[in-house]
């Protein structure tokens, strides 16, 4: 554990208690993608497979459970408790068009061929690109309450902070995750221009985000 | 090749 990959899971974390906080209190999940929620949760399902058969540590035993939890709670308040305040208009991004390629390139590249690691790997691929609804349903909205924008600032900084997690062991301790690092890259740059917008607009203290 | 150790990151 070094301290760039602690910093990325309390900040995962914060992303996740964020969104799961406004929502409750709030009671309304005006804004958010419902779909990219759905695909956190698969992507947390198919990555934790391993709960009960490795045990690593406490530490990690737990954070698993966490965002099992709270991944699954957000699902249930977004299409079940506050389904009615659900934009389901807005949130179009056809899914389909994330999860075939992803399922088929788990196939094609990964390190064992188990159904146990290919999970793991549809899992990494999948987290990449699993904000896409949501960033897609802003873009098409034109706006997001602030604090949606310190969910994704958060959400970003953490698998950003994993980057530097990895070059980090792999100096220290030669470890190299080829297929991690390389998902971590693409995901980070998909949230490059929110990051850009969040610096310029939302800490400017504006109320919320409009988009140009 | 099969990455040796279990995965030990979130």
């Amino acid at each position: 554990m070094n301290v760039f990959r602690l910093l990325g899971d309390v900040s995962h974390l914060v992303a996740i208690i964020i969104l799961f906080l406004k929502i409750f209190r709030s009671k309304s999940c005006a804004g958010i993608s419902g779909k990219s929620q759905v695909l956190f949760a698969l992507v947390f399902t198919t990555r934790y497979l391993d709960l009960f058969t490795s045990f690593i540590s406490i530490y990690n035993t737990v954070m698993k459970v966490v965002f099992l939890v709270l991944s699954y709670a957000t699902v249930y308040l977004i299409y079940l408790r506050f389904r009615s305040s659900y934009d389901s208009e807005s949130d179009t991004f056809r899914v389909e068009f994330l999860l075939v390629p992803v399922a088929g390139l788990s196939f094609l590249e990964n390190y064992d061929f188990t159904p146990i690691e290919i999970l793991w790997t549809f899992s990494i691929y999948l987290e990449s690109v699993a904000i896409l609804p949501q960033l897609f349903m802003i873009t098409k909205t034109g706006e997001a309450e602030s604090i949606t924008t310190h969910y994704l600032f958060f959400l970003g900084l953490y698998r950003a902070l994993y980057l530097a997690n990895w070059v980090w062991r792999y100096h220290t301790e030669g470890f190299f995750d080829q297929i991690a690092v390389v998902s971590g890259v693409v995901q980070t740059i998909f949230y490059c221009d929110f990051f850009y917008l969040y610096v310029t607009k939302v800490l400017k203290g504006n109320s919320k985000l409009t988009l140009p | 090749y099969a990455l040796s150790m279990p995965h030990d990151e979130l």
